[in-house]
């Protein structure tokens, strides 16, 4: 189940850095 | 509690500090239980919660205790979304969403933060159609109160006692002005937030010199410019 947890965790983090918007861009 | 307790709970439509009490035990249950877990509370459980944001949201007038328990609804909607189960549950279910946008309220920081940060995680989570939808919950609940649909997110960025909501709105905006696969849509929208007071804003919030809202900051810009050249 580990792979299944802490996806929104993930998409908080990568709308922080930038990441999320950066990978949109490309 | 076994999820089926607090499904049992939640039906018996407690109220107050007794909801209060259950909702952050829930919580807790929600974020250190296994998927399965969350997955069999789901079921039933979900479509509870969503009744309970429901009728907190339709109080004429909320009392303290009202609002600490929409802000801890809120936290368990959160919690019940960090996985690929709930997340697929809530945006499946367009109730959801408009609850959501309902329950953004400038006047509560703290909460409004982390509604402002569930939406833009739901807006780059790349569902079909997902950007429609929250335009769609947004411009509902907006016209509720007789507003202009943005204009509860660019009085959360005037907020300057509350620099973690100004980020998570300025992370909103990005995440819905970059949205778009449509050039037109995407310049119609960020066009739509400068009217309704983020231009003026963008000055002060630059000279705030903050790491994570300067990180927010550029990318607004960066994207706009990018999008002025493809024009």
């Amino acid at each position: 189940e580990g792979d299944e947890t802490g996806v929104m965790d993930n998409l908080l983090e990568a709308l922080q850095s930038g990441a999320a918007f950066r990978d949109r861009r490309k | 509690l076994s999820s089926q307790e607090y499904v049992h709970e939640l039906r018996s439509g407690i109220s107050d500090e007794k909801l209060l009490n259950c909702l952050e035990s829930l919580r807790v249950s929600l974020t250190s239980n296994p998927v399965s877990w969350v997955n069999n509370f789901g079921h039933e459980g979900l479509g509870l919660l969503l009744d309970v944001l429901e009728k907190l949201l339709d109080k004429k007038q909320q009392e303290n205790i009202d609002k600490k328990n929409q802000y801890k609804l809120i936290q368990c909607l959160k919690a019940f979304m960090n996985n690929k189960f709930g997340l697929q549950r809530i945006l499946g279910d367009e109730r959801s969403l408009l609850l959501l946008a309902r329950a953004v309220d400038p006047k509560q920081p703290n909460m409004m933060t982390e509604i402002v940060k569930i939406l833009s995680a739901i807006c780059i989570v790349g569902e079909e159609n997902i950007l429609d939808k929250l335009l769609g919950a947004i411009t509902t609940a907006a016209e509720r109160n007789n507003r202009e649909r943005f204009s509860p997110i660019v009085e959360g960025l005037e907020n300057h006692e509350a620099l973690q909501l100004q980020v998570a709105c300025m992370q909103f905006i990005n995440a819905l002005v970059t949205s778009p696969y449509e050039l037109d849509f995407r310049i119609h929208l960020r066009n739509e937030f400068l009217r309704s007071g983020l231009k003026t804003m963008l000055p002060d919030l630059k000279e705030k010199e903050n790491d994570e809202l300067d990180i927010q900051l550029k990318v607004f810009d960066e994207n706009k410019e990018d999008d002025l050249t493809e024009l």
